[in-house]
């Protein structure tokens, strides 16, 4: 008995570096181990250590909603797309406008990064890739008036979805904060339910910070959903746990390369083997 | 903060006059608790921790610290030395034009870094050019010409229908034309794992032979620096690190994975979106930052 429970301490170990290394974060994997050590201590030597944790993690990641949002019928879907700089948010945005476009819908992006060099053409670029309309003004005039003149033409022309990209800032700009805040106020106002969505845009490679972010731009805007994008390298994205026990926001999309087929619903099952893989 | 962690773990040591083992196990723990959580890969950590502790144990406590400040001290000393102990600066060529090139994942910042440099190089006097080998992302090589216009500093490019190693290759030539005095190559974002485009960087990479590979690495990169930095390395082989976004509040322990991993430099810190956010790397304050 005493060498099975040798055994054992090597294999909880190794599971908590797995954890670690997937950026789950320190605190976090030695409590979900402890969790574990007294789960296989209860299930005697039936089930298999590794499906115990990952039961563990499915049950954090599971629930919450995974569907985008949708509004009424005859009004334009409205998602907003914020986070910090380089998260993959342009990209996603275009990906999710490539995603409706394949299946018919009439789509409309709205270029709200007006900070950024060359932001709107590279939204631009991407509009006539996917065959989505692309509302923009000048660079450096002011985002809240790109976003209200785009749910003007949205519900105008009957759009479907209205995809709105904002510019990256850190979460730390108390001023770049409120400039989000009036964007999403001027959407609210002229369309009662928008927007549907807010996806904070969380980069796989991220660490700890990920926690901070998404803490303040929930406590400030208000986010419903997660797009986790570059999971297509080598980081697990481990982040997004902590992130789900602590807040309670689920990812809802994930982005796997850089095309704009590469977007794909979160899928947790597959989420949580790929961790241990 | 991980002072008074370690006040409160070792509260009992006042008074008493060497670190025994067991004393220093139990601030390691605090210690490897904070370096984990500040993003330092979990290996980098238990290879520093045991260093540590081989340079902790049977320390005499001096009089004018409590034990737990004589942990701190230690650990800072020991992270600022790993960190590369004082400042790295770009290696000029002997002959101009030295040629510096920006390689990293996507998103971490590589264009904005190389208009930074490129107008922190201007000021010091020198006549840098941006070349924009970006084929890939769209509207990258507008990116720089606008950054590069702000800035009055030439931007070279060839649109995105020619390979980059050729628009680099093309680059140089056009320097020796204009006679600037440093090149600084623009690359497009890519993934570490991506076989055709570490080639690519490669070949890159041979058609002008740069005097300065730079990694460019987002400070709130997670357990994942290691892989990058090590296998940049293994493939085109860097010169230093630039760690990017320094200004938000990441506590930025890729910088030690990137140079445990690698034993490369981090010559420069991004502070900002504006393109005067370029800072020379500090490895003492680098450290307390981490250590937190
Ligand atoms: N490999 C990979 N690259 C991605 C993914 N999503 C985005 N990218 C790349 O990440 C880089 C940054 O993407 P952007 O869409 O410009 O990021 P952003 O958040 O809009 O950046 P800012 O507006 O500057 O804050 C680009 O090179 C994208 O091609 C992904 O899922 N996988
Ligand atoms: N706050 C802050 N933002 C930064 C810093 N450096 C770059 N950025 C921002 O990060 C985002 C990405 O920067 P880019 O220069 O486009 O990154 P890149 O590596 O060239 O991206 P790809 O070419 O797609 O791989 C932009 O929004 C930049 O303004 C920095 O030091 N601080
Ligand atoms: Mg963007
Ligand atoms: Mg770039």
């Amino acid at each position: 008995v005493g060498g099975r429970a040798r055994l054992d301490q090597d294999t909880l170990d190794q599971i908590e570096e797995i954890l670690i290394e997937a950026d789950i974060g320190a605190v976090r994997a030695s409590q979900l181990v402890e969790k574990l050590r007294d789960e296989v201590k209860r299930s005697g030597n039936g089930t298999r250590v590794n499906d115990i944790i990952k039961n563990d993690l499915l049950e954090i990641l599971g629930q919450g909603n995974a569907e985008i949002t949708r509004a009424e019928p005859g009004t334009p879907t409205v998602i907003m797309f914020v986070g910090v700089n380089g998260t993959g948010k342009t990209t996603t945005v275009a990906k999710l406008a490539f995603h409706y476009r394949t299946r018919g819908h009439k789509v409309m992006m709205a270029a709200a990064d007006t900070f950024r060099a060359a932001a709107i053409q590279q939204l631009e670029a991407w509009g006539k890739k996917v065959g989505a309309m692309v509302v923009s003004h000048e660079e450096g005039g002011d985002p809240a008036a790109v976003a209200y003149d785009a749910v003007q033409a949205a519900k105008a022309r009957g759009v479907d979805y209205l995809l709105v990209d904002t510019a990256g800032r850190l979460h730390t700009r108390v001023n770049l904060m409120e400039e989000l805040k009036k964007i999403k106020r001027v959407i609210a106002r002229d369309l009662p339910g928008a927007p549907h969505e807010v996806l904070l845009v969380i980069d796989a490679t991220t660490g700890q910070n990920a926690i901070s972010q998404a803490k303040v731009f929930s406590q400030e805007i208000g986010v419903t959903g997660i797009a986790l994008t570059k999971l297509d390298g080598t980081a697990k994205g481990g982040i997004v746990v902590a992130i789900k026990d602590e807040l309670g926001i689920p990812v809802k999309l994930v982005g796997i390369g850089e095309g704009p087929e590469d977007l794909k619903p979160f899928d947790p099952v597959m989420f949580v083997n790929a961790l241990f893989e | 903060s991980l002072t008074a962690k370690l006040q409160e773990a070792l509260r009992r040591l006042r008074g008493k006059g060497k670190l025994s083992e067991k004393d220093v196990d139990e601030a390691l723990r605090e210690v490897r608790l904070a370096l984990l959580e500040a993003d330092v890969n979990f290996k980098v950590v238990k290879d520093f921790i045991s260093e540590i502790k081989q340079k902790a144990i049977g320390q005499e406590v001096l009089t004018s610290l409590t034990p737990a400040q004589q942990v701190v001290k230690i650990v800072l000393e020991g992270l600022t030395a790993l960190m590369g102990g004082k400042e790295a600066r770009i290696a000029f060529a002997s002959t101009p034009p030295t040629v510096i090139m920006l390689v990293g994942l996507q998103g971490s910042g590589k264009t904005t870094t190389a208009a930074k440099l490129a107008r922190m190089l201007k000021g010091q006097g020198r006549r840098p050019m941006m070349v924009a080998c970006d084929t890939q992302r769209p509207a990258a090589i507008t990116q720089l010409e606008v950054l590069g216009q702000r800035l009055d500093i030439p931007v070279f490019s060839m649109g995105d229908k020619v390979a980059p190693d050729k628009i680099a290759k093309a680059g140089l030539s056009r320097a020796a034309d204009i006679a600037a005095d440093v090149v600084i190559v623009d690359t497009a974002g890519r993934l570490h794992i991506d076989q055709e485009l570490m080639d690519q960087l490669r070949d890159i990479r041979q058609s002008v032979t740069p005097h300065e590979v730079l990694l460019v690495v987002d400070a709130m990169t997670g357990q994942d620096a290691v892989n990058v930095a090590k296998a940049f390395n293994e493939t085109i082989g860097i010169d230093g690190v630039i760690l990017t976004k320094l200004d938000g509040d990441a506590r930025g322990g890729a910088a030690l994975s990137c140079r445990a991993v690698t034993g490369k430099p981090i010559k420069f810190v991004g502070v900002g979106e504006k393109l005067d956010a370029l800072e020379p790397f500090y490895p003492d304050r680098m450290a307390s930052r981490i250590l937190g």
